[in-house]
């Protein structure tokens, strides 16, 4: 979590469940890639981190 | 000679959203810098996608189980039909645990069970999302080099990593405890 900007994974999530269209599933796919490309540095070293999605949804959800 | 099969296109069904849309937001702000950026984020997010959004900040152990009955009870007892609910989870945690601000540990599957088709009647059968914002353990990944040639991404001015545990989807045949037959 960053002191200011709030963690990786919400601050993620929210942006692109605002700014994009398209199955849930999708879309936590393309938070999944975000959070994969991103660097994060503690104690001088990089940190990787990805979210983990379970899902036992019957049909696509539509947020929009 | 067998034909060939021809595979058909998936039936595009999705879950009816035209009801009403309500959403949680559990959140240990304490010694816990950054939280109010996320709660923010959220707020923002919920009014977009029209869900009716409570958040409730610093919760103890004990009344993390209790927002969430609260919450349950609410679903259950809406005037209009209920199409979705939307709970967000943020606290310290370790696996399968969330931490309240007294440093009591809850346990995530106890919460999850609030919403599920049997405990609660307002959501059977319709979609429930869990977000949580926790740690699930003490490990740190470091990543890997994309590409696997060590020498080769050594000499690129920006080495790119990734992390170790994408690309892989996890599907069991039934729930953790539970039979498969």
């Amino acid at each position: 979590r960053h002191d200011k900007d709030g963690s990786s994974f919400i601050q993620t999530v929210a942006d692109v469940f605002t700014k994009k269209k398209g199955p849930v599933l999708e879309l936590l796919t393309e938070v999944t890639r975000r959070m994969a490309e991103a660097e994060l540095v503690q104690e001088g070293r990089v940190r990787k981190v990805n979210p983990e999605i379970m899902s036992t949804l019957r049909k696509r959800l539509y947020l929009q | 000679m067998e034909a060939e099969i021809q595979p058909q296109p998936l039936e595009e069904e999705t879950y009816d959203m035209s009801g009403a849309r309500l959403a949680l937001t559990l959140c240990v702000t304490e010694e816990r810098e950054g939280s109010e950026a996320d709660l923010d984020a959220l707020e923002r997010m919920f009014r977009q996608l029209r869900f009716e959004n409570t958040t409730k900040e610093n919760p103890t152990g004990q009344q993390f189980l209790e927002e969430m009955r609260t919450f349950q009870e609410t679903l259950d007892g809406w005037a209009e039909p209920v199409s979705c609910a939307f709970v967000v989870l943020m606290a310290h945690g370790d696996e399968g645990l969330l931490k309240g601000v007294d440093e009591e540990m809850v346990e995530l599957d106890s919460l999850f069970a609030a919403l599920n088709n049997k405990n609660c009647a307002a959501l059977r059968g319709k979609p429930k999302l869990f977000m949580v914002q926790a740690c699930r353990g003490e490990h740190r990944d470091l990543g890997e080099a994309i590409g696997g040639d060590q020498v080769a991404v050594m000499e690129q001015e920006h080495p790119q990593t990734i992390p170790t545990f994408t690309d892989t989807v996890h599907v069991y045949a039934t729930m953790e405890g539970h039979i498969a037959y």
